[in-house]
């Protein structure tokens, strides 16, 4: 799923 | 989170504060690269296109922070080009963006972990930001100086990335994360400003204004 592209980093 | 990353984005924060004091307190936007500013928001809105493409309620900070820089930066570019234009120093501001942004969206084709679209706008805004301060540190050395507000926005932004530095050291060693991408343009981004860093730390600190040799 696309969220779980999402980096933890800013 | 480590200590490392908050103080970053604390500087990160602070840097585009300091900026956007200095542009509304002076009114002036002298001596600031618009195109850097541009870059930035360019960067910004690349790099958190998630925030457009599902709008999850703002449950937490990281939402809020990306909305923050995003605004922030686009207020920026809204001060420097359009209220306080007459300001701009266009002329001196004449480092060519197009020979910045096309190399890095050529990389970030080459060079990623995913090819697909969020993870190569991902990468692109990474590779970007690594040298978007570029046309801000040309603009000083063809003014030959820089404001004091602007060097303690320049060791701002530069800190920012040299911190997250620091964090992906600790979580390489306490969490074994590591982001290679992000690691080596962070490196990158931060050499750029080590000139800057030892004018900083040798001239402003000690009260005196940067003043590069002409």
């Amino acid at each position: 799923d696309i969220m779980d592209e999402i980096k933890d980093e800013l | 989170m480590n200590i490392f990353r908050l103080f970053g984005d604390l500087s990160h924060l602070a840097a585009i504060a300091i900026l956007l004091l200095k542009i509304w307190k002076t009114r002036s936007c002298a001596g600031v690269s618009g195109k850097t500013q541009l870059l930035f928001a360019v960067c910004f809105i690349t790099r958190y296109i998630d925030l457009f493409l599902h709008f999850v309620s703002l449950y937490n900070t990281e939402k809020v922070m990306k909305l923050i820089y995003i605004s922030a930066s686009v207020f920026t570019c809204y001060l420097i080009f359009f209220k306080f234009k007459a300001t701009y120093d266009g002329n001196h501001d004449s480092m060519r963006a197009e020979f910045l942004i096309v190399p890095a969206a050529g990389l970030a084709c080459l060079i990623n972990t995913k090819f697909d679209a969020i993870e190569i706008l991902w990468t692109f805004s990474i590779y970007l930001e690594a040298v978007a301060i570029l046309p801000q540190l040309f603009l000083i050395s063809k003014t030959g100086e820089a404001e004091t507000i602007t060097s303690h926005y320049l060791f701002a932004q530069g800190s920012y990335r040299a911190l997250y530095i620091l964090n992906w050291i600790y979580r390489y060693h306490y969490e074994s994360h590591v982001d290679t991408i992000a690691i080596v343009a962070g490196v990158v981004q931060t050499i750029l400003y080590c000139d800057f860093f030892y004018l900083y730390i040798t001239k402003v600190v000690k009260g005196q204004k940067i003043v590069l040799p002409a």
